[in-house]
């Protein structure tokens, strides 16, 4: 089961070394920028996940109302044989309808990336109906092994979305307010 | 199948990006580094397989043969919302017998790590002989995949081997330097 393997890996690979780290990282930043991240309870990774793995690599692609603002503080790791492998997240500002900015960290999934060009090569073998099935267990599987984790507790909002029905050009960076909402 | 998985996203996240770019990379960093690597031949990504898949964050612990020289030039990419994220290989210089030092780009392949703490993971259930079995089935399909893919003809060498019966502690420098010769 690919979705499977690649949730481990993501959670194994990069969660669990970024999470428990995250809180401290935003509070450099904040404390060198004017305080942007306000609300304490949004300190958290924000993951996207579209079920039709459609990722861009730029938000503002996805939504122009989603703006990069600048990187968290970097973190290098000896990994695997490479010395100082870096690790880096990003934080947003996300107008809503009145046009008030709101700052957190976000970013998409990196595995459903994976996904959707797995079912692009032909070589792959692998189905678009598949990648759907496997992008909603990538989603269960990953919820399962966050919420069992110590360490990453409190540290991550995720955002599961289908937006292949939407035609609001604005659907993503409501979906993102929605749950910042939530938190507060 | 976790490690048909790992190998798709090793190579579409991964080795699809840096390896079309390495001989640049390495053409530059030897101008600046009086020519240290002497064989163009040799100007590949040398990625070591474990089948046990005991992975060392540090190379020079695995065998103290084996030392970091630098790093590559780093390549920095926009991908999946996070802005400029960092891509870097190691160069290393590795003794013989004679104490002569030959260098090369060398590392592990990471998701073998992903693997392992699997199957160190009570909630993973993943025993020690599935993961035989899968570190096996990466190894396989990550070949066939990389030998279809045009963008990655001759950037990597694989070097698979099963160093469990090994009590050579310099086991894993001589099998780097056997691969090296093979290929002048
Ligand atoms: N957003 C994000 N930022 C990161 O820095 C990062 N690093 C890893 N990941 C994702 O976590 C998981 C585990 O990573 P692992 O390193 O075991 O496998 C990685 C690793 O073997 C290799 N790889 C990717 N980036 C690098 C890198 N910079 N250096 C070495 N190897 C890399 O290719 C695999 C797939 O990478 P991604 O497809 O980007 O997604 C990974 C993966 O889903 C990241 N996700």
């Amino acid at each position: 089961n690919v979705a499977h393997g690649l949730a481990w890996s993501y959670y194994i690979g990069y969660l669990k070394i970024v999470l428990p780290r995250l809180k401290d990282s935003i509070s450099v930043f904040n404390e060198n920028n004017r305080f942007l991240l306000k609300c304490k309870k949004t300190w958290k990774l924000h993951i996207l996940l579209p079920l039709n793995c459609e990722v861009y690599d730029s938000l503002w692609r996805a939504d122009s109302r989603i703006q990069f603002i600048n990187n968290l503080p970097e973190l290098n790791v000896d990994r695997a044989g490479i010395k100082r492998r870096t690790y880096k997240n990003s934080i947003y500002g996300i107008s809503d309808e009145d046009q008030k900015t709101h700052f957190c960290v976000v970013e998409y999934a990196t595995p459903l990336q994976s996904l959707y060009a797995m079912s692009q090569d032909e070589n792959a073998a692998f189905s678009r109906q598949a990648r759907l099935e496997q992008a909603k267990l990538f989603c269960r599987t990953l919820e399962e092994i966050l919420e069992k984790s110590k360490e990453c507790s409190g540290c991550y909002q995720l955002i599961v979305y289908n937006d292949s029905e939407e035609n609001d050009k604005h659907f993503l960076s409501k979906e993102i307010l929605r749950h910042l909402k939530q938190q507060n």
